[in-house]
């Protein structure tokens, strides 16, 4: 099953 | 105090088409290198990052970093208002709660003045690190458009597969399936037709396609548009936007569980 990520899983809030 | 002129006035009008679709509303960042914006669609699945360098305005008078929170349709509505060829100029006074669009037409006889109420909004900025990618690719944005857009009527996701043969966009849905391959083309004899691909390891990542539609809104922007991609990080589809700056939009992947 594909899963759609999410940006805040890769990149941290600042 | 803020004044920023924009002889192009048509390269703003064609940023907030571009971006209006996929941000409701977000903060305009000013300061002395340029006119920035970094906000999220409302599913935390894809970002924009747009920026405008001072240099590239003909006046840009920023007294002291200010950040404006803005209703980007609302914006739009106001944008529409100015002629392609019109001169836009951005005000806001410190303090003030509103930011003045002025549109000037080339011959300076008609003078416009649009008024609108800033928002807050209190937005998390990402730490987008400058990453090496597996694979970049450069082509036609017109290209980059209609595949996504042909590709959106027999399915809903695209895998994006990058080999030393070229690039692939692939995608399935109930009636069947479709594939896409474009290959390194840089003999064309106009650069901005020319398709080049870097790759230092084979990437092949899947997305949805109802983003990349919204992205290609950015088309008009640039001739040229470059996918960056790395296994398991999201892509980066650039628009540069001449002599100024960029729009960047990354989209989360889709990743199997």
């Amino acid at each position: 099953k594909l899963q759609q990520k999410k940006m805040t899983g890769f990149f941290d809030k600042r | 105090m803020l004044e920023l002129r924009l002889v192009q006035g048509s390269l703003l009008k064609k940023v907030l088409e571009a971006i209006k679709d996929l941000v409701n509303d977000a903060n305009f960042d000013c300061s002395a290198t340029g006119f920035s914006l970094q906000a999220m669609d409302s599913s935390h699945v894809a970002l924009v990052a747009l920026l405008l360098r001072s240099e590239g305005f003909e006046h840009y008078r920023c007294d002291r970093n200010l950040s404006m929170g803005m209703n980007l349709g609302n914006m739009a509505k106001m944008l529409k208002c100015a002629g392609n060829d019109d001169i836009i100029t951005l005000k806001a006074d410190d303090g003030s709660d509103t930011v003045t669009f002025m549109f000037e037409s080339p011959t300076q006889d008609k003078i416009s003045d649009f008024e609108m109420k800033l928002m807050d909004i209190d937005s998390e900025h990402l730490g987008i690190p400058e990453a090496e990618y597996h694979a970049i690719v450069r082509m036609p944005s017109s290209e980059f458009g209609r595949i996504c857009k042909d590709l959106s009527s027999i399915g809903d996701t695209v895998v994006i597969s990058v080999t030393k043969e070229g690039v692939k966009f692939s995608t399935r849905g109930d009636i069947g399936t479709a594939n896409i391959v474009c290959r390194q083309n840089n003999t064309v004899d106009k650069p901005e037709e020319a398709t080049i691909i870097e790759m230092t390891e084979p990437v092949s990542l899947t997305f949805a396609l109802r983003y990349m539609n919204s992205f290609t809104k950015a088309t008009p922007l640039s001739s040229i548009v470059t996918l960056s991609l790395s296994s398991d990080l999201p892509v980066v589809v650039e628009y540069k936007i001449a002599e100024m700056g960029y729009i960047r939009f990354y989209l989360a992947p889709k990743i199997e569980e």
